[in-house]
Parts: structure tokens; C-alpha cells; sequence
């Protein structure tokens, strides 16, 4: 892995409200495919990032249940330490009974201080979350608490604080995207993770998926992120220059910049120039940034993050493993 | 069955970090890659 610098402390995220224990104590989370755990801050945890938030105490939970076991939780922007316990989490009107969850021990101020959301919702496969534990949609399922076993996300293009958007549990909304669904399915059941067969700057098919790329679809990520061997040409193409605040363009100029199309099972999705580029305060940047782990198998890895997602309505079929993209409304 | 959960679009931390007054330095200076949330070893 090389390390560059980062600019996803530029970025925003996307949560909503969970509530755990018996009464409920309510949570700010991050719903993330790109995980498979659900943890949350904890009056454990004396460190000042989980001073800043709401914490969640296992003493005035008649339905809490601790687990003797402590496991350390890695992100893209940070790691934490959690002890495991079980409760019960309620979601809007389901109820979910005996959820293992980690509750904070310890949480490092950069970034953890700075987020808006208190913990992280992981909605990835149970082959990536802590063994032996099912995980909140295993659960779910079990307990036979989805009309389906589906869940989807739609992201405004105008996202706001009170409402950027949804995530649906149990279904989808035909009246959040158009047109028909493109499916994709899932090449390696631990993450979210599909082909992309290839990848065209404007007219121009780039060949770097000749010998195949995956794409992890990720609502935990923000920026569209680029196997890094790619990236000097890709910038070079769109005319970028790298700045401390990421790789930025003159905004006059985007309405002429190419669109991109990412080739999915055998159709073109485009991205064009006013989705991927993000104006931040006058300052036009390229919303991407480079990674240099490689998929399992070894194919170029890129991941489609918020970014992506604002432009495609996302369905996860947990029953069939397989990603379905559409038009956002 | 379905339930919608509505999603709130929060702040940047650098957005967070200009209205608690924190120096925004040394964020030029964090180092990382995104890929390593999906790195299982690391899990």
C-alpha cells in the first residue's frame, strides 16, 4: 500500500438514526456497505472523540448483554477499538432482538471528533465482519424482518442536512430512479464487489480493464476512487493539476470536460462532468482519489462511492448477490 | 416489511474542524489509502 496524502476530510457523508437498548437510545449512524459490523460510541470509551458524541450506556439497558471479547475495527479514515455486546436495535418500526454490536473503548480524535455521525452500520457480507457474530442484515433476515432481501439507497442530487436522501430496507422505489435496472452480479460474496469490463474518458476506451477490474460499491465512500496506476493518465486527460485541496480544474471549463463511462454487465454507465467534478467554494475539483490495494484476485480495484451513487440508485439483492444501478430521480 | 430511513448529508471535517477554530495544518499532512478498508488481513 502506498500512502498518499488525503483529501476525504474535504468530503461529506450520509447517515441516519438507529436506536439501541430497552428504552431506546438513539444513534446517528453511517449506513456502510463497505463493512459488515455495527459499532457505536460507548461511556466505555473516555476519549474526547467519544465525548463529542452520543454515547451509548449499557447500564440503563434492561436488554444488554455483554460479550467478553474486545476487536480493533479498521476504516479507510481511521481505526477504533470495541468490546462486543448484544441488544436490541430498532430501526424505524423493525425491531431486531440479540444484535451483536461493538460498543467503543477507545477512538481516535482524527477523524472520530470531527464526524457528524456516531458509528457505522456495516452492510457488507458476514465473510468481512468479526467471526462468529452475525451481522444486522443476517439478523434481519433471520428474524424475518424484510418483505425482501433487498436494500437501496437513493442520494439527492440537492442533499441538504435535514434530507440527503434514503436508504430502504426491505424494497425499492420506482419513483427514486427511472428507466430499467442494470444488474451486475457480485464476484466475490464479502464485499459488494462487481466487474467493470471497461472504462472510456469521453470517446476514448481506456483498455485498462482489459484484463478485468472490480468495482467495490460502497455509500461508506465518498469520492470515486481510482486504481492508482491509472491516475496520472487520468488526470492528464482531464486536464487536472494537483493542489492541496485535491486535483482541481478551471469551473469554466467543466462544462467542456469529457463524460466517463464505466461498461458494466455490457452497458455504459456515464458520469458526466457536473457529477464528478465538485465545486467547493469556487474551487473546482476532480472528485476522485487513487488507491493502490488491489482486489483479492488481483484486478485493478476502483471504488464507486457517493459520488457515483448520487448519479445511479443502488439495489443490494442479498438473495441473488448481485448490485442493480439506475437512473437517480 | 420496508422501512425508509432518511438520511442526513453531515459536514466535512474540515467544515467541522473551521467552526471549532482547530488549525487546519497538519490535514495537508495525513497520509493513507482508501483500499484499506477493504483489506481483510487488516480487519
Amino acid at each position: 500500500v502506498a500512502y498518499e496524502p488525503l483529501t476525504n476530510y474535504l468530503d461529506s457523508f450520509y447517515f441516519g438514526e438507529i436506536s439501541i437498548g430497552t428504552p431506546p437510545q438513539n444513534f446517528l449512524v453511517l449506513f456502510d456497505p463497505g463493512s459488515a459490523n455495527l459499532w457505536v460510541p460507548s461511556t466505555y470509551c473516555q476519549t474526547p472523540a467519544c465525548g463529542n458524541h452520543a454515547r451509548f450506556n449499557p447500564s440503563l439497558s434492561s436488554t444488554f448483554s455483554s460479550i467478553d471479547v474486545t476487536y480493533t475495527l479498521c476504516y479507510g479514515f481511521g481505526d477504533l477499538s470495541v468490546a462486543l455486546g448484544y441488544d436490541t436495535v430498532t430501526i424505524q418500526n423493525i425491531i431486531i432482538r440479540n444484535q451483536e454490536f461493538g460498543l467503543s473503548l477507545s477512538e481516535p480524535s482524527t477523524p472520530f471528533y470531527y464526524l457528524d455521525f456516531d458509528g457505522i452500520l456495516g452492510m457488507a457480507y458476514p465473510g468481512i465482519g468479526i467471526s462468529g457474530y452475525n451481522t444486522l442484515m443476517q439478523n434481519m433476515l433471520q428474524q424475518s424482518q424484510l418483505a425482501e432481501p433487498i436494500f437501496s439507497f437513493y442520494y439527492s442530487r440537492n442533499p441538504t442536512y435535514s434530507y440527503g436522501g434514503e436508504v430502504i430496507l426491505g424494497g425499492v422505489d420506482p419513483q427514486l430512479y427511472s428507466g430499467e435496472v442494470l444488474w451486475a452480479p457480485v464476484v466475490q460474496e464479502l464485499y459488494w464487489k462487481i466487474s467493470i469490463e471497461e472504462f472510456s474518458i469521453g470517446l476514448s476506451a481506456t483498455s485498462w480493464c482489459s484484463q478485468g477490474c472490480h468495482g467495490i460499491v460502497d455509500t461508506g465512500s465518498f469520492r470515486l476512487t481510482i486504481p492508482g496506476q491509472f491516475m496520472s493518465a487520468f488526470l492528464q486527460a482531464l486536464g487536472a493539476e494537483e493542489s492541496d485541496y485535491g486535483f482541481i480544474v478551471n469551473c469554466s471549463s467543466v462544462p467542456s470536460m469529457p463524460t466517463l463511462y464505466f461498461t458494466i454487465s455490457g452497458a455504459q454507465l456515464p458520469l458526466p462532468p457536473s457529477v464528478y467534478v465538485l465545486n467547493n467554494d469556487g474551487t473546482c475539483v476532480v472528485g476522485v482519489e487513487s488507491t493502490y490495494v488491489p482486489s483479492a484476485s488481483g484486478q485493478p480495484l476502483w471504488i464507486l462511492g457517493n459520488l457515483f451513487l448520487r448519479q445511479y440508485y443502488s439495489i443490494f439483492d442479498l438473495a441473488n448477490n448481485r448490485v442493480g444501478f439506475a437512473q437517480s430521480a | 416489511g420496508m422501512v425508509r430511513i432518511p438520511l442526513r448529508k453531515g459536514r466535512s471535517v474540515q467544515e467541522v474542524m473551521r467552526e471549532k477554530g482547530v488549525p487546519e495544518g497538519f490535514l495537508k499532512n495525513l497520509r493513507g489509502d482508501p483500499g484499506r478498508k477493504y483489506q481483510l488481513n487488516k480487519s
